[in-house]
């Protein structure tokens, strides 16, 4: 309940939108909601301070307000409503409107953190107050307390499903406020408080991250935004020295193979009817990969179980070349800071130079054999998949 | 893509060029490289209360 002052300066602002810009990402400010004026409305004069000067630089972003409101009496004593934030929001856009670069900026909120009761009451009414400002709805998910999780929890499919409820929940909530509004995790990784020391900075992490991609893309959820790329903590993308870890390689392996557009996969084996130890999702091939045509498809696999599976794909796509990218520990141990690609250690070339990713061609029906706790990405060549083309 | 990614892709080609001749003062880096292990803590201490 105590509030310390922080200043951004100027230089601060450049170095972080020059450092998103250059990486041909776009910033999204997350301005602090807890500046109140008597009436406990949000007091925009500090925000406004910041927009002027990112609209003097020419800076184009998009805004946040507030993080995790659901806890703002937890974490600074001061209670504010869901009506009241969506008020705030309609402030928010209303001060935007003045700036003609900012007028059809994007807004997006609440940043909600997991939805349980209490947290489900605020979106809701936030959402029928707000809702008509944010161009998304945002939330946060962790499976898991970093200080206390196991490594079982990390290859557990009932924790990795838990997911799947809480975005049915999401999207109940925005389908009867704002139906068709678009879904964001705004945040989101494998533990919270900081990951989990020798879990979230490993390769064992990628069983969390990577299903929850799948699962976040066949669900609905348009953007998934991982915590972090670099900072505190154990659940970071790249290390204090910015070398990547094992989710890097796999978000980077994502991003190259696996397109936009969700296909409907699934998995059988009369061995794990009742806790299926596959999990599979697929996609059209991302369209912009050179190597790639439309039409073809990236199977992506986990195999959570302690043997090989073999993997068969369905008959209109058995008979096509598939391009295998195979992804196990460096060391062999699941605590690994590394992460072979069929064989090979992934590392960087130079600091600015990422490793080719090859994959391993496979003739038409030959056995797709997925090793014991870990991924596949299989891109099924020429698929002409109608979906994708 | 997303409006903000279309406005991002389409500037690139001129930006590229732009960021290859930025290059943060040395002097920053290394601030910011020995301010860290110290910032880090006090994150994390944050976090856990």
């Amino acid at each position: 309940k105590k509030y310390k002052n922080s200043t951004i300066t100027k230089e601060t602002i450049d170095l972080l939108y020059r450092f998103a810009n250059c990486s041909g990402l776009h910033l999204i400010f997350g301005l602090n909601a807890l500046l109140r004026n008597v009436h406990d409305q949000w007091n925009s004069s500090n925000a406004k301070l910041l927009i002027d000067y990112c609209a003097s630089r020419k800076y184009n972003m998009s805004w946040e307000l507030g993080n995790e409101p659901n806890s703002f009496k937890k974490k600074s004593g001061l209670y504010i409503n869901g009506f009241q934030l969506g008020k705030d929001f309609l402030s928010l856009h209303k001060l935007l409107s003045t700036y003609l670069r900012y007028k059809n900026s994007g807004v997006y909120g609440p940043d909600i953190g997991q939805p349980k009761k209490p947290s489900q009451k605020m979106l809701t009414s936030f959402l029928k107050e707000g809702g008509k400002v944010i161009n998304s709805v945002t939330w946060h998910h962790y499976y898991v307390d970093g200080r206390t999780a196991s490594k079982r929890d990390f290859l557990n499919p009932h924790i990795l499903d838990s997911l799947a409820s809480e975005i049915k929940t999401v999207f109940q909530i925005v389908n009867q406020t704002v139906p068709g509004k678009l879904v964001w995790l705004g945040e989101t990784s494998s533990a919270y408080g900081g990951g989990c020391p020798g879990l979230s900075d490993t390769y064992i992490d990628g069983f969390m991250w990577l299903d929850k991609l799948g699962m976040s893309a066949k669900l609905g959820i348009d953007v998934v935004m991982r915590q972090a790329l670099f900072g505190a903590g154990s659940y970071n993308l790249v290390d204090s020295d910015f070398e990547p870890l094992p989710d890097y390689w796999l978000s980077l392996l994502f991003k190259k193979l696996v397109g936009s557009v969700v296909l409907n996969a699934s998995f059988k084996n009369s061995k794990d009817l009742y806790e299926p130890k596959i999990r599979v999702y697929a996609h059209c091939t991302n369209a912009d990969n050179l190597k790639y045509r439309t039409g073809d498809v990236s199977v992506f696999a986990m195999n959570l179980s302690n043997h090989t599976q073999q993997i068969q794909l369905p008959s209109s796509l058995s008979g096509k070349f598939i391009d295998e990218y195979l992804l196990l520990p460096g060391d062999g141990r699941l605590f690994s800071k590394t992460v072979l690609l069929n064989g090979e250690v992934l590392r960087m070339v130079d600091d600015k130079t990422l490793p080719s990713l090859d994959g391993k061609e496979k003739a038409p029906g030959s056995p797709l054999a997925l090793p014991s706790l870990s991924f596949g990405f299989y891109v099924v060549k020429d698929a002409k998949a109608s979906a994708c083309l | 893509a997303s409006e903000e990614e279309n406005i991002f892709w389409e500037k690139s080609t001129n930006q590229a060029k732009k960021c290859e001749e930025y290059k943060v003062p040395l002097s920053v880096q290394h601030k910011l490289q020995s301010q860290w292990p110290i910032q880090e803590q006090i994150i994390l201490k944050e976090e856990f209360l």
